[in-house]
């Protein structure tokens, strides 16, 4: 699965996902990433795009969720990628890349790794694969 | 901040072992779509032009699991999902199941822009891909040897499994990927 979310100077927000599935999947399984609101999603406030086991973070409706704790809950986006990784879903289970309206970045996982980069107009730049890089 | 963008390439078990060749290939691919998004958002582009030219660019790297580079399905073909959302509009563009579709992602973008609805699946996606002009090709442009050799691995495990029954939650656990 690969994805993007994004900050543009107009302060719009997007998100963008897209996979090949799971191998060997059967039965027209579908996994979270074409299913707006689970793998993917974006709204005034973050944008979300998601990896990982695909019926885990529909069940979450994980990206939506972490944009509403953002909304409503009163959670920085960090903490809002956290408390989906740690308390709703499993050890590894998921990754996460997210940008707020603010153009806070946060790329995190429960699982060992995910391949991931990230920048912004400060200069600031990651690119990064282990979870302890 | 005045723009920003961040990427993935997928998630899971990655071993540490990969040799310094394969892991090299791996971080330019990652610096190759990162720069993508910095010139788009760099140059005034917008968010949504950002995040599809940058699924694009993964999508056409074949080291990672979209577009060139895709898993096998168990009949041994591809099948690709995609989804694209405007913050800004609320507005969204997804598919599944496409198989000639080059890039996924750009086709969710003309769904989100140019059609009622909002996703297409099976057949009647690939059949909305013919109203519109994105590049097609044969399901094994999709096709690398190392995913070949992956399903080779997981059909083997499969039989293993019907032989003494693992749940799909076992089976996925030992498998999955992205």
């Amino acid at each position: 699965t690969v994805g993007a979310v994004a900050l543009d100077m107009n302060g719009n927000l997007a998100a963008a996902t897209s996979t090949g599935g799971m191998t060997n999947k059967q039965f027209g399984r579908v996994g979270d990433v074409p299913i707006i609101g689970s793998g993917t999603f974006a709204n005034h406030v973050a944008a979300v795009s998601a990896t990982g086991w695909g019926e885990k973070i529909m069940q979450q409706v994980s990206a939506n969720t972490i944009a509403n704790l953002v909304e409503f809950g009163g959670y920085s986006l960090q903490e809002a990628v956290d408390y989906l990784l740690e308390e709703r879903l499993q050890p590894d289970e998921a990754g996460f890349i997210a940008v707020d309206s603010e153009g806070n970045i946060v790329m995190n996982m429960n699982t060992p790794g995910m391949f991931r980069g990230s920048i912004d107009s400060r200069g600031n730049k990651e690119v990064k694969i282990w979870i302890e890089e | 901040v005045e723009w920003a963008v961040a990427l993935h390439g997928g998630a899971g078990t990655i071993s540490q072992d990969l040799p310094d060749s394969v892991r090299q290939q791996y971080y330019d691919g990652l610096e190759q779509a990162v720069r993508t998004g910095q010139i788009v958002l760099r140059e005034g582009g917008s968010a949504l032009d950002a995040v599809e030219q940058v699924v694009k660019n993964l999508e056409d790297n074949p080291l990672f699991n979209a577009g060139r580079g895709s898993v096998f399905t168990s009949e041994g073909t591809h099948e690709l999902d995609a989804a694209i959302m405007d913050g800004s509009t609320m507005e969204a563009g997804a598919l599944t199941g496409l198989t000639t579709v080059k890039n996924p992602v750009s086709l969710a973008r003309i769904v989100m822009e140019q059609s009622n609805h909002i996703f297409f699946s099976g057949q009647g996606a690939e059949q909305y891909a013919d109203q519109t002009d994105v590049q097609r090709v044969e399901n094994d442009h999709f096709f690398t040897q190392n995913r070949y050799e992956q399903w080779q691995r997981a059909q083997e495990q499969s039989h293993l499994y019907s032989d003494t029954y693992r749940s799909i939650y076992e089976s996925v656990n030992a498998d999955k990927f992205g």
